[in-house]
């Protein structure tokens, strides 16, 4: 701070190491932010539990990882109406709109129980965002599960996006393939859908939806 | 790119690392811990405009139209970025999903004279 110390560029005075520190941290916030295209820091109300996301990490081995050009979202399933007779469980997620992004990839990953009662006929259907997954759905995928443990189901990208809203419902139907009609009592749940083998969906976005202008061009 | 001493007056970059932990932003950033926050700053006197240029060529034409010209041009050059690279990031959104995105040109690795 002294007279003989000027700044190298403007000539100005230099600033004391203190004030530069804050200075820098300001910019430093400045600059995620406006990478992150975010106006403030993101008010995280339900962070997932830690063994959940350390757990769906791992799923998504490196070589997996997306082109720079595009944004991975994991995304935690929270379980609803899960009729147990029916053996169908209600999925809801929180992802910003898909409308409004260009939508490259979509997996349901699923944690089938050491107790799946054999082979399982999976379907899964989207339900519209406001109404309870009663009439109107959209059957986007089928999948035989044979195996207890980790399954990624792919998704089909076109019928995820829709709506507008930020919530995305799906319906998880499960039957047995065999129709062992003879189990007495309840059918126990074969999926995972609490805790830390919880559903979730591993999304591939890119930074905004290509223009139709762009798309008839290409 | 010579890195900034402090009694360095020349064009340089100047390294700063800020950890998210002394931003208070732990609890969303999940990955890195930290990251670089460099900039350019220091003088650029004619004889060094263009340097470390994209090319040597780049440099020697800069310098042959400052002679050309006059020796002592209005303009003045400054210390920018030269070079760029992106940054990952790992973080959880408002809603509690867990989000990876690379955020483009964020980190300056070298500065030059424009």
């Amino acid at each position: 701070q002294g007279v003989e110390s000027t700044c190298s560029s403007c000539g100005g005075p230099t600033m004391a190491p203190q004030a530069e520190r804050a200075l820098v941290l300001e910019l430093a916030k400045q600059q995620i932010l406006e990478g992150l295209h975010l106006t403030s820091r993101p008010r995280v109300t339900r962070p997932p539990p830690q063994a959940a996301l350390a757990r769906a990490l791992r799923r998504l081995q490196p070589s997996r990882l997306a082109p720079a050009s595009r944004e991975e979202v994991i995304s935690f399933a929270t379980v609803t109406d899960s009729s147990t007779s029916t053996g169908s469980s209600i999925l809801t997620f929180h992802v910003s709109p898909l409308r409004s992004r260009h939508l490259y990839h979509a997996r349901l990953w699923l944690h089938a129980l050491p107790s799946l009662p054999g082979a399982l006929h999976l379907r899964i259907f989207r339900c519209g965002a406001r109404r309870r997954c009663r009439g109107s759905r959209a059957l986007l995928a089928e999948h035989q599960v044979t195996t207890p443990g980790w399954h990624a189901l792919t998704l089909p990208s076109s019928g995820l996006r829709g709506e507008d809203s930020a919530v995305l419902k799906l319906q998880l139907d499960c039957r047995p393939l065999e129709d062992n009609s003879t189990v007495v009592g309840q059918p126990r749940r074969p999926l995972d859908t609490v805790g830390h083998q919880r559903p979730f969906l591993e999304l591939q976005m890119g930074a905004s939806e290509p223009g139709p202008g762009r798309t008839k061009r290409r | 790119t010579p890195t900034c001493e402090p009694e360095t007056p020349l064009c340089c970059r100047r390294d700063h690392y800020v950890d998210f932990q002394e931003l208070g932003w732990r609890d969303w950033i999940l990955q890195p811990e930290g990251y670089q926050l460099n900039y350019c700053s220091g003088q650029c006197p004619p004889h060094l405009a263009g340097s470390p240029g994209i090319a040597a060529s780049f440099h020697s034409a800069v310098f042959s139209l400052l002679k050309a010209n006059n020796p002592w041009p209005a303009g003045t050059s400054c210390c920018v970025p030269t070079a760029r690279r992106p940054l990952s990031l790992l973080y959880l959104d408002h809603n509690g999903n867990v989000v990876k995105t690379d955020v483009p040109d964020l980190v300056v690795e070298a500065c030059g004279c424009s």
